[in-house]
């Protein structure tokens, strides 16, 4: 739904995440999930929305039966933080490599989107908001670059 | 009709949020 626009890209990143680590697949749904409550829960698109991403979650969470991860919070924390710092350590090795390519541009940005995931667990410590921040300039920087044909710093 | 649709709405909105926290077995 429009009202939900700012999500689109969480969304994408869970769908493209189902094969790879359906764990992190799931608790991007469920920052979704949370943070789209938060923004619309009340009008008949974004109800319509809402209802779907819950059964998926729900379905999602009894197939995962097995994973601790899906069902102690705290294991699933440690996941998802070690995925995102994972791709953005490749991102940045990448980059300070000098091998800033399009693919270092969308791991840069998936690293900064799961970094928001992370807020789900409580508040972000003061190195991985440093990495969200810079993640996301990055991702904006080289894309730009890249754009303009210009070689990135 | 309006307080209907309204009172349906939050109580649509009601089951979301419990069906989210039994999820995150936060009930």
């Amino acid at each position: 739904p429009q009202t939900l626009r700012s999500l689109a890209h969480h969304v994408r990143t869970a769908a493209e995440l189902d094969k790879r680590d359906p764990v992190t697949a799931y608790y991007c749904r469920v920052f979704v999930m949370q943070t789209a409550m938060k923004i619309d829960s009340r009008s008949p698109e974004s109800r319509k929305f809402l209802g779907g991403l819950m059964d998926n979650l729900e379905k999602a969470k009894k197939e995962l039966a097995d994973r601790e991860e899906v069902h102690d919070e705290v294991v699933g924390q440690c996941h998802v933080e070690n995925y995102a710092l994972q791709i953005f350590i490749y991102a940045d090795n990448e980059d300070r490599a000098g091998r800033a390519t399009r693919a270092v541009v969308r791991a840069f940005y998936t690293a900064s989107l799961l970094f928001d995931v992370l807020s789900l667990f409580g508040e972000l410590s003061d190195e991985l908001m440093e990495k969200q921040r810079y993640a996301r300039w990055k991702a904006t920087y080289i894309h730009t670059c890249l754009k303009n044909g210009e070689t990135p710093i | 009709g309006g307080s209907i649709g309204a009172s349906t709405a939050s109580g649509e909105q009601d089951e979301l949020s419990q069906r989210l926290a039994r999820l995150r077995d936060q009930v």
